[in-house]
């Protein structure tokens, strides 16, 4: 079965959708079959890719409150090799939907595992979280074999991290035993900026191993991709935005082919 | 009694509590009395003020559940006319904790509209929430006569705008008829780069005299302030980040009192 990425922070602003859609078309791109489910309820994976909110019938607000497999709110993209399952703003309402539900923090875990995954050609599932620590972003934990961080490199940010690495401890003593760490991503990094450098230093300093080599560095193609519905690796294949995600997904292959 | 200013746009990393701390350090540079109501349960309005999270005894948390006066749970800061109501992580349950009472969604507006507040100095009150539309936003939104909405010149944050302003209507249909429009602020401007230019321009074509004169432009200093606890104002006094919150504080007071 493919392997389920959870892209999470709960602090705003600090490039989940970002990673996750060009993180996603570059390792399309390198050839792997690849699922992206969006359950934010802003629904900015599903623009960002072209899936215009009056064109998400059936979206993943179905998956999780109606038990829908995953081939019927499935939709297609631009990218080759790259699906969606979009979202819509009839999320918002998931955190009081959901917690009349017994089994609520499980739903996606749930379909994201049925035997339809086995086989349906996908290699990776990136999940696109909203920014907070509701029952959303805990689905995405519980169905997820590993988390990718981004961490933007800003005082807020940082100050953050430490509060979500509870929270995936948290989940891990409980519905999730073998959730893991992918990995935690310096995003908008700009080494001219001393607060910037000073933010990925404390970073590598605590965390190690875990901070990916590759960083991704502040630049504006990746800021207006998603104003044209593509990835900034078709919308400017040769900005550094698309040089760092395909080094990203080339350093995110090669540690999931060494384990 | 204080006029009350609720922070809000479900759109992560915009600039809320960046707006809420300097814009209040301005207001108060002016004489102005000035509260801060942190209901973010990341807490970075309170860190960004200096008070640490062992510090903060007793928080929002405590004036939202426990019916505590705001007496009680207000802490000063190291600005004078600034007083803060931290937050703490203790509010990332608060979805569900809250969900389970009749009167979940006007706790704030009670307990910032009770007799004590008449008399207690504040012309202001301004209250930062968190990235969500979620009982914390729908409680700060309730509570609030008028909502600041920052906007990043950004694609994804012009794209959520305009649900984030049908959530207003719904609330001012509903829990809170007399809920305003404060004014639409343009932050972390550059207007060397087409993408920001541009969205500036839509936001001002479709939303006219509801967006503020004043925009903020991106500037470090604003990044680096919270690292050393204190607001722009007081870290570097002469920054253009300093300066575009005086011009703000200067045009939202004139605002106020000509209606
Ligand atoms: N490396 C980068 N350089 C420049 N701009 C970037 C970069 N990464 C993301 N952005 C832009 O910054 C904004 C925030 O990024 P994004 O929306 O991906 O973050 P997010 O964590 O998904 O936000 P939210 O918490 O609201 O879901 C977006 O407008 C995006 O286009
Ligand atoms: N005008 C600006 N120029 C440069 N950096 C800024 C500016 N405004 C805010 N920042 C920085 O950008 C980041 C996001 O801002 P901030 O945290 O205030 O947004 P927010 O909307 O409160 O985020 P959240 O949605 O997580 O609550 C912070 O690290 C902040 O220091
Ligand atoms: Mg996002
Ligand atoms: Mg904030």
């Amino acid at each position: 079965r493919p392997k389920i990425i959870a892209l999470a922070n709960q602090k705003g602003g600090v490039g989940k959708t970002t990673t996750a859609i060009n993180l996603g078309a570059a390792l399309a791109e390198t050839g792997h079959g690849i699922l992206l489910v969006d359950i934010d309820p802003q629904g900015n994976a599903s623009t960002g890719l072209g899936l215009y909110s009056e064109n998400r019938n059936l979206t993943s607000y179905d998956l999780l409150m109606e038990g829908l497999p995953v081939r019927d709110v499935v939709h297609g993209t631009g990218v080759s090799g790259l699906s969606v399952i979009p979202a819509t703003t009839d999320l918002s309402s998931a955190d009081l939907d959901l917690s009349a539900k017994k089994d609520r923090s499980v739903l996606l875990r749930h379909a994201l595992r049925r035997a339809e995954m086995n086989d349906a050609g996908y290699d990776f599932v990136l999940i696109d979280c909203p920014p907070s620590l509701g029952l959303l972003t805990v689905n995405g934990l519980v169905a997820a074999d590993s988390v990718l961080v981004p961490l933007q490199s800003e005082f807020y940010a940082l100050e953050g991290l430490s509060q979500f690495l509870l929270t995936v401890r948290e989940i891990r003593g409980s519905a999730n035993p073998d959730l893991r760490i992918e990995g935690v991503l310096m995003t908008m990094v700009d080494r001219r900026n001393r607060l910037s450098r000073q933010v990925e230093a404390d970073a590598r300093e605590n965390l190690g191993e875990i901070v990916f080599r590759t960083v991704i560095p502040r630049n504006v193609r990746l800021g207006e991709a998603p104003s044209h519905a593509i990835p900034v690796l078709e919308y400017d294949p040769g900005s550094r935005g698309s040089e760092a995600y395909r080094a990203l997904a080339s350093e995110l292959a090669t540690r999931n082919r060494q384990s």
